[in-house]
């Protein structure tokens, strides 16, 4: 059987939130090791690739591995319906037709259990090469947020070029052209307010807005977000979620004819 | 003239 506590309940509510419309059903792949699930939206323009640890749950049991289908509008209903301070427990039998979801309130004193409807979903896995990146590029992930709503009211796409100046982001539309430019900063005392540039060489790439800004669903799971930039290759988009793992979203780049 | 790539063109299905 396969079953996970987390005493947090609320990042299982807001990881849901930053997913669901992006991807509308993927598999969790549960094994010794954790939770993960790889999924790419309809168009498999970009992936969102989620890895839970084991020992980040405050208890994990899984004696097989098993791949359950969920429908995340459905799980999102579900999980709606926990509290902000609520424990969540997920259970399942091995080769179970459903998942439930127990909901516990910080003082025991209100208990719920749902079951959510497993799919059959033919997941198709993409092989992502492990890689060094020309930049990388931690900001707070409410600058990232602001920065990508932003452009999106210009523009439909955005130039995003690391250099030893800063990183920029362009755009263009009916009403005009915008550019925003951070640079290397260190000096705000929380690490979680500072923006680190590290720049093997510089790069520009260009990415369409809607998907940057619906990543930024994931803000308030992480108080920093990682750009990692390569020429000719999609970006990563990563939020660590505390000690429990991380999400990643990956998006393909625009292309010239 | 720019268009959107596929993450297939990057990434190998396993």
């Amino acid at each position: 059987m396969f079953e996970a506590r987390i005493t947090q309940g609320a990042v299982l509510k807001k990881l849901v939130e930053a997913l669901k419309e992006l991807v509308t059903e993927g598999n969790f792949d549960v094994s010794s090791t954790g939770l993960q699930l790889q999924a790419m939206d309809s168009s498999h323009v970009c992936l969102v690739s989620l890895a839970l640890r084991e020992d980040g749950f405050e208890h994990f049991r899984c004696d097989r591995n098993m791949a359950m289908g969920i429908h995340f509008q459905n799980l999102s209903k579900i999980l709606k319906c926990a509290g902000n301070e609520d424990t969540i427990t997920l259970k399942a039998e091995d080769n179970a037709d459903q998942l439930t979801l127990m909901f516990e309130s910080s003082n025991q004193d209100r208990i719920s259990d749902f079951d959510l409807k497993l799919m059959s979903i033919e997941s198709e896995h993409l092989g992502i090469p492990d890689q060094e990146y020309s930049a990388e590029i931690k900001m707070p992930s409410s600058e990232y947020q602001r920065i990508v709503r932003d452009l999106t009211s210009i523009g439909d796409t955005v130039l995003i070029s690391a250099t030893k100046e800063g990183i920029k982001f362009s755009t263009s539309g009916d009403v005009g052209t915008a550019n925003v430019t951070l640079r290397h900063n260190t000096t705000p005392e929380k690490p979680e307010e500072q923006t680190i540039i590290d720049l093997k060489e510089p790069v520009a790439l260009t990415f369409a807005l809607r998907y940057l800004n619906n990543f930024a669903k994931a803000t308030p799971l992480a108080p920093v977000v990682k750009l990692s930039l390569t020429k000719d290759l999609p970006i990563v988009v990563e939020y660590q979620i505390g000690e429990l793992g991380a999400v990643k979203f990956y998006l393909a780049p625009k292309i010239d004819d | 003239r720019q268009t959107q790539s596929g993450l297939g063109a990057f990434f190998k299905q396993t």
